[in-house]
C-alpha cells in the first residue's frame, strides 16, 4: 500500500519572486 | 561551428549582490566620464543578463537608471556623500545600457550608452504646484545671471581670476522675480582684481575647478541684487585615465581646458554617454 505523506499546506498566498527589475533606491519618475 | 555545448546567458536577481556590483562599477564609470552636469546614482536595475566569455570571464548585460545627485562631476566628494536631486528640485534620471566584464573577480566596463532626462513638468508640479521648472541653459536671462554672479565672484575675491565652465542648472524663481544658478568655474593666469580682457586668461595647467550658486533678483529700484557662493576644489594634477578597451577617450574626459559652456541641443541639463562597441 501506498500512503500519501502528510503535508501542511502554506498558510496564505506563496510570495512570487520576481527577480527583475530590482528595487527602487530612492523613487520612481 | 564550435565544439561542444553551446554557451547561453544566465539571469541573476536584478538585486543579486554580485548584480549589484556589476551596477555600481557602471556607475561608477558613468561619473569617471561624464563630461559635465552631475554625478548620478544608482536607482534601479531594471534587467541583468549573463554571458560566459571566451576564454575566461563573464559579461554582465545591464540596464540600469540612475537619478542626478547634487555634487558636480568637477566635485571631488565621494558619490556616497552627494545627495539625490530632489523631485521639487526637478530631478533628472538617467537610463543606461552596459557591458560590464567579470575577470578574475574585476569589473570593468566594456560599453555604455546612457541618456539623461529630465522628470516631467506634469510630476513636479504633482508634489510641489509651485516648485520652478528647470530653464533652458541658453536663455538670455540665465546667461546674463551667470555672468553676473561670476562678476561678483570675482570681484569680491583676491588671487586667481575665476572663467566659467559651464552652466549646469537653472530655474526661473516667481517671487520675487530671480533666476537661479548654478555653474562651474575654472582658474586661470589672470589676478582677479586686475583683468582687462578676460578672453585673455588662460585656464591653469595643474587645473582648479570650483562650482558656484548664483542667484540674481530684481530689485524695486529696476536694478538687480546679485547672491552668489562658490566652492572652490583642490587643484587636479593632469593624470592619464585609463579607457577599456575599444573605448574613444576623447569628448568623454571633462571639459578640461576648455571654458566653453557644453550646453545640449535642447538648452536643457541633459546628457549623454557613448561608449564603446555593443558586442559582447
Amino acid at each position: 500500500k501506498v500512503a500519501q505523506p502528510s503535508v501542511p499546506a502554506p498558510e496564505g498566498p506563496v510570495p512570487v519572486v520576481r527577480p527583475c527589475p530590482g528595487r527602487i533606491r530612492y523613487f520612481n519618475i | 561551428v564550435p565544439h561542444g555545448p553551446v554557451l547561453g546567458y544566465r539571469e541573476p536577481a536584478c538585486d543579486d549582490p554580485e548584480t549589484e556590483q556589476a551596477a555600481l562599477a557602471a556607475v561608477d564609470y558613468i561619473n569617471r566620464h561624464l563630461p559635465h552636469g552631475y554625478k548620478h546614482i544608482l536607482n534601479q536595475i531594471d534587467s541583468v543578463k549573463v554571458w560566459p566569455r571566451r576564454p575566461t570571464g563573464e559579461v554582465f548585460d545591464l540596464e540600469i537608471d540612475t537619478l542626478e545627485t547634487t555634487c558636480h562631476v568637477l566635485d571631488p566628494t565621494p558619490l556616497a556623500n552627494c545627495s539625490v536631486r530632489q523631485l521639487k528640485e526637478h530631478a533628472v534620471e538617467g537610463d543606461c545600457d552596459f557591458n560590464v566584464l567579470k575577470q578574475d573577480g574585476q569589473f570593468s566596463v566594456l560599453s555604455a550608452k546612457c541618456d539623461s532626462s529630465p522628470d516631467s513638468a506634469e510630476d513636479v508640479h504633482k508634489v510641489c504646484p509651485d516648485c520652478p521648472l528647470l530653464a533652458p541653459l541658453n536663455d538670455s536671462r540665465v546667461v546674463h545671471a551667470v555672468e553676473a554672479a561670476l562678476a561678483t565672484f570675482n570681484a569680491q575675491k583676491s588671487g586667481s581670476y575665476f572663467q566659467l565652465v559651464e552652466i549646469s542648472r537653472a530655474q526661473f524663481v516667481p517671487l520675487p522675480a530671480s533666476v537661479s544658478v548654478e555653474f562651474a568655474v575654472a582658474a586661470t593666469d589672470c589676478v582677479a582684481k586686475e583683468v582687462v580682457d578676460p578672453a585673455k586668461c588662460n585656464l591653469l595647467a595643474e587645473k582648479q575647478y570650483g562650482f558656484c550658486k548664483g542667484m540674481v533678483t530684481e530689485n524695486v529700484a529696476g536694478g538687480e541684487d546679485v547672491a552668489v557662493t562658490c566652492t572652490v576644489f583642490q587643484t587636479q594634477p593632469v593624470l592619464p585615465q585609463p579607457q577599456p578597451d575599444g573605448a574613444e577617450a576623447g569628448p568623454l574626459t571633462p571639459a578640461q581646458g576648455s571654458a566653453a559652456p557644453a550646453l545640449s541641443p535642447a538648452g536643457l541639463p541633459a546628457a549623454s554617454l557613448v561608449v564603446g562597441p555593443r558586442a559582447v
